[in-house]
């Protein structure tokens, strides 16, 4: 009954902005502004009457800066690492559709958005009218990433592994660190063979931990599985390794973001034999987001 | 040149090349 | 393997006309996701080397659809989609067969629209197979890269004073089609350690059937003009026969020795030919190795035969020197197999060096030490070796139509006696028909002599 609105938030220089696609819960897939760490975050609210010459009474109008993390066991508690406000108009009434500009300078992002199995990382702009029964509130979610410069230790792994008398193999990947456009380039050296493999893949393993101490939970989801090697080999032979991330839809390693959850990743070796049996060795990597160009 | 990068290889033996499986 | 084959060949087919459809309507994404499918049947273990022959037939006959399809894409002007981007993309499919097979599409497509990457290209197709170890796919892969090659490959000099190019020369053609060999080799040796060895006949059948495919790397070698004389002594023919020999399995030496004598010139085997019979003496003891020899002097005495040169000149020489080693080393061979090789070489010495006696000469003092060294004094006639020396010794009398000529054969006579009676009578017999048919006059007395002591069964 009465008077109500509709909320608009429009962000300044779009055109110009990168999108990006986010998988909400409910799987459906909704396209984002990307904004980085330190950069301004501006543009205008406007606010629509749905019924004509009807006023709306408010308490107040304000917009919202609020980085938040979500764990979905606790659906209720949000721990919000940062939070801005900027009061967009006193309490009064509002007799015509009116548009308020707004901007959050040199806003601090220190973490990057992240979806994920039992945790969401968000950075959203809200802008409530208050009222005195219900506010009307709006919100429009950004997308934070977080780049990083190259690392300046970025060694190769290499180890060899085996079982006794049965496998042994040397595996080496060029780095240990890797972007998420990057190429994992390695290869499989057979020291000893004296089982009857059938094939040999990589999967990238993400593990999504959350919670602390004895409410620790780790989830892993395997982003990947990429095979390398068809038929049995033999002693000294050298299987090549090359596995375009691009190709896949992963996020920079995050650890212990606000002390909430931490994500990380893995490469799975895997052989498997005739008899399905399989022999692994993970190794963990570390994943980062390098500047585009045009960005930088 | 990222499409066709590859680590050096060490060179099979011919003995391996050719020997029975293990 | 019909019912399995048949089912294979409805979802290639399937699959190829959705993949036709996508590429018609310019969605080249959709178009690879199709091939991609259609290339996973060829992942199948359950198909025998004939069926999946077929259908390996089947969908790289498809495949070249596509290839069409990207040669004549890539080639418009202003197309915004760059080739590298597509040699990357495919490589982001999840499976290794369907992937490669893609790869080796693309990178075709590559070379042949912009060849300044050809060289990086070849080698890098070549060394990504190696991901597949499995004998009957990884033969078949191989096999595709090296059809999709074959009108690629460089074929320009190779230069050690020139600066290298990024196209590549012949040595980076042999360089590749040395390494696909070597690879194939492995693979097809390796199929006899497949399966239980109740089924080693079948799979002996089955790798006959495949020979074909590795031979096939000879073929291409045999087809780069470029490969100089030089280029074969040192790198095409040792790289060839370090394989060979190394490998260990009969069955795999003998056709690529046969193979090498049928694909390469016959120049070049003369050129190369005590490399190639030194070979011959450390092959399994299974090889037939006089059948590989008796093949060569036979084509190397026609051919010697029409060119006469400096060069042919040693051909005896070396043959018959290379034949008492091999038949030095290889003590499991049979004893009429030695004679046999001294019958071959006697018609090589009397094709080519008519007038040379002394090499005929040879031959019968080189089967005289093959007995005395096997301590035989008497062949039996009705013996496998009885006929091959009955053979050796006939040629002579049927080629100089004159028992006074061959009577200036040392060595022929200590031959004669190591037959026994019935053996000699025939030789005997030969002797005197010979003497009748051509009218030979025996006008000394040491001839006489010499002539009844040949033919003394039928004297005495």
């Amino acid at each position: 009954f009465g008077q109500s609105a509709d909320i608009d938030i429009v962000l300044d220089g779009t055109e110009n902005r990168q999108r990006v696609g986010v998988k909400t819960e409910d799987g459906k897939k909704e396209g984002y502004l990307v904004y980085y760490d330190g950069e301004s975050v501006s543009g205008k609210v406007n606010i629509t009457l749905k019924k004509p010459g009807y006023k709306l009474e408010h308490q107040g109008i304000k917009i919202e800066f609020s980085g938040q993390i979500e764990l979905y066991y606790d659906r209720g508690n949000h721990y919000e690492f940062t939070s801005l406000t900027k009061e967009l108009a006193r309490p009064g009434e509002l007799t015509q559709n009116t548009s308020y500009p707004f901007e959050f300078l040199n806003v601090e992002k220190p973490f990057e958005s992240y979806t994920g199995s039992n945790v969401r990382l968000r950075y959203l702009l809200r802008v409530t009218i208050v009222r005195r029964i219900s506010d009307t509130v709006k919100e429009l979610d950004l997308v934070v990433h977080t780049l990083s410069s190259y690392p300046d230790m970025n060694n190769s792994i290499k180890m060899e592994v085996g079982i006794e008398d049965c496998l042994h193999i040397e595996f080496e990947y060029n780095k240990c660190k890797y972007h998420l456009k990057d190429v994992i380039v390695g290869k499989i050296y057979f020291l000893l063979v004296r089982i009857k493999l059938k094939h040999m893949e990589i999967a990238i393993i993400k593990k999504e931990t959350t919670g602390t101490g004895a409410n620790m939970f780790t989830e892993s989801d395997t982003i990947a599985k990429y095979e390398i090697m068809d038929g049995a080999p033999v002693r000294g032979e050298s299987i090549p390794i090359r596995v375009f991330l691009a190709g896949y839809e992963l996020t920079p390693t995050m650890k212990d973001i606000n002390k909430k959850f931490s994500v990380k990743y893995y490469l799975n070796l895997v052989l498997m034999d005739e008899e399905d049996r399989r022999y692994f060795k993970q190794q963990e990597i570390t994943l980062w987001r390098k500047g585009e160009k045009a960005h930088s | 040149i990222e499409a066709t990068r590859r680590l050096n290889v060490k060179k099979q033996t011919l003995d391996d090349a050719y020997a029975a499986p293990a | 393997q019909e019912k399995l084959l048949e089912e294979a060949m409805t979802n290639v087919r399937f699959q190829a006309h959705q993949m036709k459809m996508s590429l018609d309507k310019q969605k080249l994404m959709d178009g690879l996701k199709h091939a991609s499918s259609m290339l996973s049947e060829l992942r199948t273990s359950l198909l025998s080397p004939k069926s999946y022959y077929e259908l390996y037939m089947t969908i790289t006959d498809e495949l070249r659809y596509l290839e069409s399809y990207l040669l004549e894409e890539f080639r418009k002007e202003q197309k915004d989609r760059k080739i590298p981007d597509l040699y990357e993309i495919v490589q982001y499919a999840g499976n290794i067969v369907p992937r490669l097979y893609l790869l080796i599409t693309v990178g075709l497509v590559h070379i042949q629209t912009n060849s300044s990457s050809k060289k990086d290209l070849m080698k890098d197709l070549v060394e990504m197979c190696r991901g597949v170890q499995h004998p009957l796919r990884g033969l078949f892969l191989r096999n595709y890269l090296l059809q999709c090659m074959r009108n690629v490959l460089p074929d320009t000099p190779d230069d050690p004073n020139a600066a290298e190019t990024p196209e590549g020369t012949v040595r980076d053609s042999i360089d590749f089609v040395l390494m696909n060999f070597a690879e194939m080799n492995k693979l097809w040796v390796r199929m006899q350690h497949q399966g239980h060895s109740r089924e080693r006949e079948r799979r002996e059948q089955e790798r006959e059937e495949l020979k074909i495919l590795v031979g096939t790397n000879l073929v291409r070698l045999s087809q780069l003009d470029s490969v100089s004389l030089d280029l074969y002594k040192k790198l095409v023919l040792p790289g060839i026969l370090e394989q060979v020999v190394s490998c260990r399995d009969a069955i795999a030496q003998e056709y690529l020795m046969e193979c090498i004598i049928q694909v390469f010139p016959d120049e070049l085997h003369l050129a190369t030919l005590s490399a190639f019979l030194k070979s011959c003496s450390e092959l399994q003891a299974g090889v037939n190795v006089k059948n590989v020899i008796i093949s060569l002097m036979n084509r190397l005495a026609t051919f010697t035969q029409k060119n006469p040169s400096p060069e042919t000149a040693q051909l005896f020489d070396i043959f018959s020197d290379q034949i008492a080693s091999i038949i030095q080393c290889r003590h499991e061979m049979l004893v009429e197999d030695m004679v046999s090789l001294e019958v071959s070489l006697l018609d090589l010495a009397l094709k080519c060096y008519p007038d040379r006696i002394d090499y005929v000469d040879k031959v019968m003092e080189s089967t005289v030490a093959i007995f005395e060294k096997l301590s035989l004094d008497r062949i039996e006639y009705y013996s496998a070796t009885s006929r091959e020396l009955t053979r050796l010794m006939k040629i002579p009398i049927d080629e100089y139509n004159d028992v006074l000529r061959v009577l200036e054969l040392e060595h022929y006579i200590r031959l004669l006696v190591c037959f026994d009676y019935q053996g000699r009578s025939a030789i005997a017999s030969a002797l005197v028909n010979s003497a009748l048919e051509n009218g030979t006059l025996i006008s000394t007395p040491e001839q006489v002599d010499a002539i009844l002591s040949m033919i003394s069964p039928m004297v005495t």
